[in-house]
């Protein structure tokens, strides 16, 4: 594996906060769970309307969907296992020559 | 050979330094390669200048890729860029006359030790490498380190968030070697471009605050005129438009740094794509997606040479 099999059962979550509610919400979690933001690029930026794609952890992720499906947050999850869309980003390729 | 080299993979710092090597000496009458400083980890900081030596004093265009290690693509399209540039410089008349008056400086990679950690040890690296004393966390976001409302909205100045300032303006050796480039050289240089991902966005001046800049009608138009271009190829939409209203308000960038640095046309691409992939753009979309922004560049450019002041 690429990377020490390091992200294996990573994910990278899509949420668009409804409200400065939400918005309030998920700022506080991201900060507890230390999520890698992909989008915006910093956690001041999450506001409601703003889409917001975060990389976590597997083990946090259980920690994130649980707390998304108890305040009934909307998601959606954009790559299920990201250690395999890791070996997946250059795979088409691997077999040629670089050169 | 530049026929054999493949740009539809991704290569590592050594692949694209060593490509960089070769064109400088298999395309005397085109390419010159050197270095401007050395990055915090003390890898060269190469550049290619691109375009037809024909006289000393040339206007220029600063093209840069790889701010942020993570956003692999942004490398891959700076190759790709020069590779049609010379490819089609004898066939395409619009290159022809780009290459024959304009320099291109072209940085492939800015953040050399950010993008090579990201091939060895974290792929989602984004920051450079750098380290301060007095706390764990490595790294500046060399896009908020520039000496414009540095460390101020849309920035961090704790050390172990993504968009770290620094501990003081062009604290980075990266950023300060191309700061010091672009300062030398600002009279000639009439637009910087700068090559980011994901959100598939063109972007200009200003990000730091909602003002319009006093050239606006010109640099919109451009614009426009590029996104447009861009979509007739692959049928793919970008949103144009000042960052702090089209992507979010953030300080201490580099195109606004280069914008308030005199430098006139400022703009930085969000490539592909919106989210499908992230950064982990396949390589099988390395190709459709430099091969439409190829095309907004050379709009911007021809725009540039044609009409604007």
């Amino acid at each position: 594996h690429s990377y020490d099999n390091r992200y294996a059962g990573d994910k990278v979550i899509r949420l668009i906060p409804k409200s400065e509610e939400e918005a309030l919400a998920l700022k506080n979690i991201y900060h507890q769970l230390k999520v890698d933001l992909w989008q915006p690029s910093s956690i001041s930026y999450v506001s409601e309307g703003t889409i917001t794609d975060v990389h976590i952890s597997q083990n946090a992720s259980r920690t994130l969907l649980a707390f998304l499906q108890e305040t009934h947050i909307y998601y959606k999850v954009l790559i299920e296992d990201l250690q395999k869309a890791v070996e997946n980003e250059n795979s088409l390729q691997t077999q040629r020559n670089r050169r | 050979s530049l026929s054999e080299y493949n740009y539809e993979v991704y290569h590592s710092l050594e692949d694209i330094q060593s490509w960089l090597h070769h064109l400088n000496q298999t395309q005397p009458g085109l390419v010159r390669v050197f270095s401007i400083g050395r990055s915090y980890e003390g890898r060269p900081l190469f550049i290619m200048q691109l375009g037809r030596k024909s006289r000393a004093y040339k206007r220029a265009v600063w093209i840069d890729c790889g701010i942020h290690a993570r956003e692999w693509i942004g490398p891959a399209f700076c190759q790709w860029f020069v590779r049609e540039a010379i490819l089609t410089y004898k066939t395409d008349p619009a290159m022809k006359k780009m290459l024959n008056h304009l320099y291109f400086y072209i940085m492939p990679v800015f953040n050399v030790d950010g993008y090579h950690f990201s091939w060895t040890h974290d792929r989602f690296w984004r920051k450079t490498r750098s380290r301060d004393s007095k706390f764990r966390c490595r790294g500046v976001d060399a896009n908020r380190n520039w000496k414009v409302k540095w460390c101020d909205e849309g920035a961090s100045a704790h050390p172990c968030d993504d968009t770290y300032c620094g501990p003081f303006p062009e604290s980075e050796p990266e950023v300060k070697a191309v700061a010091n480039f672009l300062r030398k050289h600002r009279k000639r240089i009439r637009a910087y471009l700068s090559f980011h991902a994901y959100a598939q966005m063109l972007l200009y001046p200003y990000s730091y605050k909602y003002a319009t800049i006093p050239n606006f009608s010109c640099v919109e138009f451009a614009a426009h005129k590029a996104v447009k271009a861009l979509r007739s190829v692959h049928g793919i939409r970008y949103r144009h438009g000042p960052a702090s209203q089209t992507l979010y308000v953030s300080s201490g960038n580099s195109m606004d740094w280069a914008y308030k640095n005199g430098i006139p046309y400022a703009f930085a691409f969000e490539l592909r794509d919106t989210g499908h992939f992230g950064f982990l753009l396949p390589e099988m979309l390395i190709k459709p997606t430099c091969t439409e922004t190829m095309l907004a560049v050379k709009n911007i450019t021809m725009h540039l040479l044609k009409k604007c002041p």
